[in-house]
């Protein structure tokens, strides 16, 4: 079964599964315990190592092995966690299990460029104004007609002294949007890497005095990014490619690591994302096998109701035309043979004498002939006429 | 009827020197 045709063979939209995009995914922690080494955390002690990788590896729940930062002693206690995801990923929700108290104030960033730019998803704090100058989120939503970052309650401290982030992308959109026609929906959830950044710990209040603190240190594990690989509708899988890059597996003449452009010769018409109901695959050029490139013109696709752009460069085989569809200058149909056969267009070979011209009848292969002259390449004298020595009249009336 | 085909031997090129094809 190939999800992205159906039985006839005809596309139809498709996407890759729901997977934990950070699953395997190297995160980089701004600070992790046990360098140098201290009694409860070594970096050379694998038995006694709290790395990063323990975020994001497959590891059972029953004891979960936990990253650690490194003790922090004073304001701001600030600690980033980036997970880069290797390509786009359109996300359904994150999540990231605390193995101690959980923050009092976290926020969730999102880049759409592979870390050069940021943006918040979502900000989590017991006073949301204080840390984040925003107010806090209105149960029904955002106010706005698009997504929006807002600022949710502090994730709570659970019987067992850790606690639980949890984050859906639909807890900053206003209900109703719907991902295949909602353009700032697409841009909302899309996403290439993800940014947590942990601001104030349980322990630390209203103060922001660090002589009153206490030495802490974040501990978590679980970072689950669940989303699937973006590919705009156009394939049902990712892959990685040859240098190691995961990749849209592009149908519907589509390519590109989120199959969001028209491969070379599927320029017919421009290239939309798949919905559910169109699959709005990219379609060939028309070039009658003569050509091997072609552009797409916009005004030849606006005057072709939307239904046909593309234009054929390069046409070969002595063909012609924005599709190939005829013969150029000096050739002509060759009535025998299907428009698509190499040898479609004959030449038009006109006597050199008997023809007034070199380009011949498109359809019929017919020669100018000059006076007298008849024949298809003008090469024979007319019945009552005969051969002359003059080659500007090469066949005078018989007397 | 059949005519033969134009001779280009018995075509006279002294005046149409510029005119004569390349054969």
């Amino acid at each position: 079964v190939d999800p992205c045709h159906d039985e006839g063979g005809a596309p139809r939209g498709c996407v890759p599964g729901l997977v934990n995009a950070a699953l395997g995914r190297e995160v980089l922690a701004s600070s992790t315990c046990g360098r140098p080494a201290t009694r409860a955390c070594d970096a050379s002690d694998p038995r006694r190592a709290h790395p990063s990788a323990l975020l994001t590896s497959a590891g059972g729940t029953a004891s979960p092995l936990c990253w650690r930062s490194d003790l922090l002693h004073r304001v701001p206690l600030n600690v980033t966690l980036t997970v880069p995801l290797g390509k786009a990923f359109e996300l359904v929700f994150v999540s990231l299990r605390f193995c101690s108290a959980p923050p009092a104030s976290v926020a969730l960033l999102k880049s759409q460029d592979h870390g050069r730019s940021w943006a918040p998803l979502g900000f989590f704090s017991s006073r949301c104004g204080l840390d984040y100058g925003r107010p806090p989120a209105p149960a029904d939503g955002p106010a706005g007609p698009g997504p929006e970052a807002l600022c949710f309650p502090a994730p709570q401290a659970q019987p067992d002294g850790g606690g639980l982030l949890a984050f859906s992308v639909q807890d900053g959109s206003p209900p109703g949007l719907d991902l295949d026609s909602s353009p700032v929906l697409q841009d909302w959830v899309t996403a290439t890497d993800i940014r947590i950044l942990l601001t104030r710990p349980a322990s630390v209040g209203d103060t922001r005095d660090s002589e009153a603190m206490v030495p802490y240190s974040y501990s978590a594990t679980e970072l689950q990014v669940g989303g699937r690989c973006k590919c705009n509708g156009h394939a049902s899988r990712c892959l990685l490619d040859t240098q190691g890059h995961l990749t849209c597996d592009c149908r519907h003449g589509t390519e590109g690591p989120d199959c969001g452009r028209c491969k070379p010769f599927y320029c017919d018409r421009p290239w939309q994302r798949a919905t559910a109901w169109e699959a709005h695959a990219c379609l060939a050029c028309s070039c009658n096998g003569h050509a091997r490139r072609c552009r797409f013109n916009m005004e030849l696709y606006r005057l072709s109701g939307r239904r046909s752009g593309g234009v054929c460069l390069n046409c070969r085989h002595n063909t012609a035309g924005r599709h190939c569809h005829y013969c150029r200058e000096g050739f002509y149909r060759d009535p025998g043979r299907p428009l698509s056969d190499r040898r479609a267009c004959r030449a038009c070979d006109c006597h050199p004498v008997g023809a007034a011209g070199k380009t011949c009848n498109q359809t019929t292969g017919q020669c100018p002939c000059k006076d007298g002259v008849t024949g298809l390449t003008c090469n024979r004298c007319a019945p009552g006429f005969q051969q002359s020595r003059s080659p500007v009249a090469p066949c005078v009336k018989t007397p | 009827e059949v005519m033969p085909t134009l001779d280009m031997a018995l075509f006279d090129w002294t005046d149409y020197e510029d005119l004569k094809p390349e054969v």
